[in-house]
């Protein structure tokens, strides 16, 4: 498969917040981003992957980090309506993304972004894809170690 | 806001698989999407949200319907190298996404997708977003409604 890959594209100064145990029933995901929309909180990255108990599963979005009291007192104030068992935050977070053309097969591509960041020892905490892009978030620590593994791995030379 | 929103897309014969347990160190997610690649499993979305146990997450990814047993027998295969303590498969799924310019506020658009959804009853199994695109997985029974609701609530008209 010719490497399709255009650029790598960074934001090393971003927060995560996993909302832990929320019920998986239709409504619950809309309680908390009309709470988040309203109180103008700039959400970037949103993940859920499939709930692994019958009736429970996590969200995790990431904010600037500038923004995550404001996300979390958000949270806090919703939790009537939104019932969770807690909140988790870190905030020396960096999102890190590959982005090319139509990635019709992410597995290849994948594959050779994770191994290298792997090589590297950078944990991946957060994976989300589109046909377009893999973004993944890691300790803010290795933001320039990661940019510089990608840039390598796909060849791409650095203006 | 001005709304951004350019379009629906949907995919009706997907599959989502769940890898439950994994080891939250560097270099699995590495061994589990070359091993993927290795075999030519298309996979489309890939979404893992942050660990909530010190150290074990699931990966969720989905594929084609028709390549979900194979994406199950490969990951059956490296068991040895990936050590999980189960895997989920539900091959009824439908992917809906809604498309738009720079969604920089994910949180209002993503409200108004999930609560349109909600009221119809739809549950949101996966969600993952970039900064064009909202993604979610749903129950495929679901897909004409739900894509007829996200044109009504985007005032798109369909051609
Ligand atoms: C957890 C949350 O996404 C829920 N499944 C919903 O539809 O809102
Ligand atoms: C779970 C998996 O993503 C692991 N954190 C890794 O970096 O490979």
């Amino acid at each position: 498969e010719r490497q399709k890959i255009s650029g790598i594209a960074y934001s090393a100064d971003e927060a995560k917040i996993t909302v832990v145990g929320l019920d998986d029933k239709p409504g619950i995901a809309a309680v908390m981003f009309e709470a988040l929309a309203h109180d103008n909180v700039n959400v970037d990255m949103i993940v859920q992957s499939a709930s692994t108990d019958a009736s429970r599963t996590d969200i995790t979005f990431s904010v600037a980090a500038g923004d995550a009291d404001k996300a979390l007192a958000v949270i806090d104030s919703v939790k009537d309506k939104l019932p969770y068992q807690r909140v988790d935050a870190a905030s020396n977070i960096a999102k890190i993304s590959i982005i090319g053309t139509a990635m019709r097969t992410q597995a290849g591509i994948a594959n050779k972004m994770f191994a290298s960041l792997a090589e590297k020892g950078v944990n991946l905490q957060v994976i989300s894809t589109s046909e377009i892009k893999i973004s993944v978030l890691i300790d803010s620590a290795y933001t320039e170690l990661a940019v510089r593994t990608l840039h390598d791995a796909f060849e791409l030379h650095e203006a």
